[in-house]
């Protein structure tokens, strides 16, 4: 009955009991399964599923501590934030992504900004390369590669920093999240403001893959490209859309 | 296409709270499997060691291969659960069996795990619907736009 996990929670927050904290954590763990499976999404194979578990029951752990009963919210809703948060916080101080790969990024960026401030547009992938010098090829080949190291691996990879990865800043359809929807509001709009001025190619990758929700798959075929194109033009479209956000 | 758009939504709504019940009773279902083979000497670490070896997938299984997996958004949040404890799944969930897990023997655990497994495929079967039916109106979307181009633009 549920009312012995409401005993649990007096229990533990009246005396610190640490068995009646030990069945909260088993109790819960199974949220960290849930969000691990879903962060884990487009990550590349190299990152193991047991380990964002295991940053994940830290970050449950965590929530079991601070969560405060008598203040009524719901303990789901706090824990899963914490979880996702102590996951992608872990995500981003793993050196995980090659280090060559990840000087490729950078110049492509750099080349981009300052191509996209010259000609205030998103540049082809031609006046890219020849920007940068290289054979056309070299610069799609490389693009390739960064996008196979995974979607959200993207974003990590650009702001190591910690910037808001793009899973978090895109409208979710399901509107689950009333208070994170409100204090995202300013950045949606920004973000769409953003996309609807990419080249059209972009602007549909991106529509698709985050507002229609598409696989990789689909868009390829309404695109009339491999499902890996798909995946190139959404690496360079995530970080033209960095540039414009971060002016 | 909002029409379109607005019935797959309600799927995805519908897909989504499957899943999310479907991972916690897989959450739960291994958990019970692992302390039945600790209770008879198979396994040496304690359940709270151990949870990410029990709580990780399978790394692949056969899901690389299988048409249907390809990347796609989500979001790691919470769905909205309407009527939450009138459900079967909620009676199953709701139990704290690990709030007295010392208290009961084998064969509790492994009833309470077989009850566990029976909702589990229903809702895995009810998910594997919803998600033919999710996935037919993404193709019908994907359609129009590949004919008619992007009329208007649904980025807000
Ligand atoms: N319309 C439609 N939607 C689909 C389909 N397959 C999955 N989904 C939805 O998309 C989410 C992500 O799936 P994933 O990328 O395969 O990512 C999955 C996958 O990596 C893993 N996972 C889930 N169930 C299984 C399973 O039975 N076996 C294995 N090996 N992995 C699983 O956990 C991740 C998250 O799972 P969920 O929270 O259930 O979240 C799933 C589910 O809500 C489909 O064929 N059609
Ligand atoms: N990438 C991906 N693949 C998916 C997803 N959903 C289903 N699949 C694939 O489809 C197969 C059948 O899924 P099912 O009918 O739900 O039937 C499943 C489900 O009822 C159950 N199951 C799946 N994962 C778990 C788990 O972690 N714990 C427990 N206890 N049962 C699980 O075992 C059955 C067989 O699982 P699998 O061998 O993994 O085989 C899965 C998996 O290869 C998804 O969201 N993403």
């Amino acid at each position: 009955a549920p009312d012995e996990v409401a005993g649990l929670w007096e229990r533990f927050k009246a005396t610190g009991d640490e068995r009646a904290r030990e069945g909260l954590i088993l109790h819960y763990s199974p949220l960290v399964k849930f969000v691990a499976g879903r962060v884990g999404v487009g990550l590349p194979r190299n990152v193991d599923q047991a380990d964002l578990v295991s940053y994940g029951i830290f970050g449950l752990i965590d929530a079991i501590d601070k969560f405060e009963p008598e203040r009524g919210f719901k303990f789901e809703t706090y824990a899963i934030n914490r979880i996702k948060g102590a996951i992608l916080d872990e995500l981003r101080a793993l050196d995980w992504v090659p280090r060559s790969v990840r000087a490729r990024a950078r110049e492509i960026e750099r080349s981009m900004a300052e191509l996209e401030h010259r000609l205030q547009r998103t540049p082809t992938d031609e006046e890219l390369a020849d920007h940068m010098g290289i054979p056309l090829e070299d610069l799609q080949d490389a693009l390739a590669e960064i996008s196979t190291l995974g979607l959200v691996a993207l974003d990590e990879m650009l702001s190591p920093e910690g910037g808001a990865a793009m899973v978090d800043l895109v409208p979710d359809p399901r509107g689950t999240n009333p208070e994170a929807a409100f204090q995202a509001e300013e950045t949606r709009r920004i973000l769409a403001d953003a996309i609807n001025r990419l080249p059209d190619r972009e602007r549909l990758v991106l529509t698709l893959y985050y507002y229609e929700g598409l696989t990789l798959a689909e868009i390829g075929e309404v695109l009339g490209v491999t499902e890996s194109r798909v995946c190139q033009i959404h690496a360079k479209s995530v970080m033209s859309l960095r540039n414009r956000i971060g002016e | 296409l909002t029409e379109l758009r607005e019935r797959r939504r309600m799927a995805d709504e519908v897909e989504n709270e499957l899943s999310f019940y479907r991972r916690m009773l897989h959450g739960r279902i291994d958990l019970l499997r692992f302390e039945l083979r600790r209770r008879r000497g198979e396994e040496r670490r304690s359940l709270i060691e151990a949870l990410p070896h029990i709580l990780a997938d399978a790394p692949g299984g056969n899901a690389e291969s299988s048409a249907s997996h390809r990347p796609r958004h989500v979001v790691a949040d919470l769905p909205p659960l309407p009527d939450v404890g009138k459900r079967e799944v909620d009676q199953v969930l709701g139990t704290d069996i690990f709030a007295r897990l010392d208290e009961i023997d084998e064969t509790e655990i492994e009833r309470a795990i077989a009850g566990l497994i029976e909702v589990e495929e229903r809702i895995s079967e009810q998910r594997r619907r919803v998600q033919a039916v999710a996935d037919r109106l993404a193709k019908a979307v994907a359609d129009r736009y590949r004919h008619e181009g992007e009329s208007d633009s649904v980025v807000r």
